[in-house]
């Protein structure tokens, strides 16, 4: 049920 | 060269086993701050977070800025050798590709040495700001581990929502719902016991479970779990390593097709 979102939609690449 | 001496052994034991499940391999960076590591999950949903401080460590030796790649089922394997009252040792060399755990036994009748190959992991790095969190909840880590257990049982996703009566988690599954709501609770005997909801708005998240479960096996580690959520964010489960750091757990939401 529902979509999961990913942790590097949220979160930026360093 | 590397060297860091840590007497509660038992501490970087229970670490592993808290996160061999989640993530297969990752790099363990050493700097003056301490000996930290921060991995995703294999399909990138989950994030883990952790500082082990510098001065935690009985003896801390880092000559230059160093990161070690491990698989963490073998590390963790190595690390299942060591008793638990042992004195755990990580050593390593400039430019070397091994890692060498060495077990010292309480009276120093026993001193194992595990030498564990080194690999090459090509691992993103996230840069996590700092948030305000819209609610924040604190309950007996041993607690939030029965509770998603218990969830996991009905449901595969659990809405956690946090409003004035406190915090709620549900789940619907094929057999029927379940509902878990806990309200603050401060005046209890013992803090660790203690249920504190800090809420500057009401807030509702759905989680897969199975991640939840997964993070739960870091109980050992503290009697406190920390639950951050913000609608626009994932949540934040941290476990505090006593007087060394902490364990942090981020987990992306998911949300309504």
């Amino acid at each position: 049920r529902g979509i999961q979102l990913s942790i590097t939609e949220f979160y930026r690449s360093t | 060269m590397l060297e860091l001496r840590l007497l509660q052994g038992s501490l970087l034991k229970k670490v592993l086993e808290s996160i061999k499940d989640l993530v297969t391999e990752a790099n363990f960076d050493c700097s003056a701050t301490g000996f930290s590591l921060q991995a995703m999950d294999s399909s990138h949903v989950a994030l883990v977070a952790l500082l082990l401080r510098s001065e935690g460590f009985e003896h801390f030796r880092c000559d230059r800025n160093i990161s070690m790649g491990m698989k963490l089922v073998n590390m963790a394997m190595m690390l299942k050798c060591a008793g638990n009252d042992d004195i755990i040792t990580i050593k390593a060399d400039d430019g070397g590709d091994t890692v060498t755990f060495m077990f010292e036994s309480p009276n120093q009748d026993k001193i194992a040495d595990f030498e564990m190959k080194l690999m090459n992991i090509d691992s993103e790095h996230l840069g996590i700001p700092e948030a305000e969190y819209q609610a924040i909840v604190r309950m007996p880590s041993s607690e939030f581990a029965r509770i998603c257990k218990d969830l996991s049982t009905i449901g595969d996703t659990v809405i956690i929502s946090v409003t004035k009566e406190g915090v709620k988690f549900s789940t619907k599954g094929d057999i029927g719902t379940a509902n878990i709501v806990c309200r603050q609770n401060a005046t209890v005997d013992k803090p660790e016991d203690a249920i504190i909801i800090e809420m500057k708005e009401p807030v509702s998240l759905t989680f897969a479970l199975r991640y939840m479960n997964s993070f739960t096996k870091a109980t050992p580690l503290a009697n406190i779990v920390t639950i951050s959520l913000s609608s626009e964010l994932p949540v934040v489960v941290e476990y505090k390593i006593a007087e060394m750091g902490y364990i942090r757990f981020y987990l992306a939401p998911k949300i309504e097709e």
